[in-house]
């Protein structure tokens, strides 16, 4: 699976 | 930024304004769990350690400092400023149940072994179960206020936007954020029942006994 890090949520 | 996401941020603000005015103006803060309130200002401080790196916007920047302060205020209210009305005795669940496997989890599952990924992940898990002690409170003494049932609708409800935020990125942006995600379904799985409760018996909540 892709795994990618939200940077702008809170 | 979608409507979702939007929402779900109002959500989360309000829920801690409505805390943070009820103890200040009945200057008490019986009923809340200090633990819980705590362990919010922990996942806000292990999440928001990017404001000194990283720049992404300045609602962004604005709203990482105003949760920051908005929790430290709340945790010095219970813990200093009205401890009197602090209800100890029943603000009992042992956070050691949840930190001790939140942070080996956080060590497991991240997608970065370094310090500042391992303490955003430990955030997102720790979120997902830092209202259990308050969940606790209220099963122990039976009854919340119809004021704390609003705070803890409030604070549902915007993880619930958080997943149809989500759920909006991926069709849109083709993005997803699989940590993210999943310890988002838990928390909101958390507040099921309470959601029913509130629904079905209006604000004030007693538990059966």
């Amino acid at each position: 699976a892709k795994k990618t890090k939200s940077k702008d949520e809170l | 930024m979608n409507i979702f996401r939007l929402a779900g941020d109002v959500s989360h603000l309000v829920a801690i304004l409505i805390l943070l005015m009820k103890i200040w103006r009945s200057k008490s803060c019986a009923g809340i769990s200090g633990r819980s309130q705590v362990l919010f200002a922990l996942v806000f401080t292990t999440r928001y350690l990017d404001l000194f790196t990283v720049y992404i916007s300045a609602y962004n920047t604005v709203m990482k400092v105003v949760f920051l302060a908005l929790s430290y205020a709340t945790v010095y209210l219970i813990y200093m400023r009205f401890r009197n009305s602090y209800d100890s005795e029943n603000d009992t669940f042992r956070v050691e149940f949840l930190l001790i496997p939140v942070i080996g989890l956080s060590f497991l599952e991240n997608y970065a072994f370094t310090p500042l990924e391992i303490l955003w992940t430990f955030s997102i898990f720790l979120e997902s179960v830092a209202i259990m002690p308050q969940l606790f409170m209220i099963t122990k003494t039976g009854e919340a206020e119809s004021i704390t049932t609003h705070y803890l609708f409030f604070l549902g409800l915007y993880r619930a936007l958080y997943i149809a935020n989500w759920v909006w990125r991926y069709h849109t942006e083709g993005f997803y954020d699989q940590i993210a995600i999943v310890s988002g379904v838990v928390q909101t799985i958390f507040y099921c029942d309470f959601f029913y409760l509130y629904v079905t018996r209006g604000e004030e909540i007693r538990t059966p006994s």
